[in-house]
């Protein structure tokens, strides 16, 4: 028997960076 | 400051890894190209795709560590990230790329252009809600 192979999906958005500008004070 | 959290990239910039793009649609990571990304912040809702140019690619304060200096989006705010050498970064009508070109083949076998000052990277911010 062979065991089903998981295969991890991953989010676009974890490709790219969050690159939020910091506030103004 | 802090230094930078992690100094292992996680596997989804391995090469063959599968992507799940916003319109549900699945892609290996060296096989997007930048309308997946714009087309995924269109429909994904509250997120949107900034353009961040690198002006400075210099050696970080923590070593094996490099720190990229941006301008991000249409207000041109400068941001800087604090990444090991190998991290790719998409850029517009490029495609992947990276500080070291050799060491992400080498870790990722993801294949990459070498990132330059002047490049124009893909980003994600929170959409301001008017």
């Amino acid at each position: 028997n062979v065991e089903p192979r998981s295969v991890a999906v991953f989010p676009w958005h974890s490709l790219v960076p969050f690159l939020a500008p910091s506030q103004p004070d | 400051p802090q230094p930078p959290h992690s100094t292992t990239l996680p596997s989804h910039f391995m090469k063959g890894a599968i992507i799940q793009l916003a319109t549900g649609e699945l892609k290996r990571v060296e096989d997007l190209q930048t309308q997946d990304f714009v087309r995924s912040a269109e429909v994904s809702g509250g997120l949107k795709i900034d353009s961040s140019t690198v002006v400075d690619i210099q050696e970080s304060q923590w070593p094996g560590f490099v720190t990229l200096h941006f301008v991000v989006g249409e207000q041109q705010s400068k941001v800087c990230l604090d990444v090991p050498p190998e991290h790719p970064f998409f850029v517009y009508g490029q495609g992947w790329s990276s500080c070291s070109p050799s060491q992400t083949a080498q870790l990722f076998a993801l294949p990459c252009h070498r990132l330059q000052v002047g490049d124009v990277c893909i980003s994600i911010s929170l959409q301001s809600i008017s």
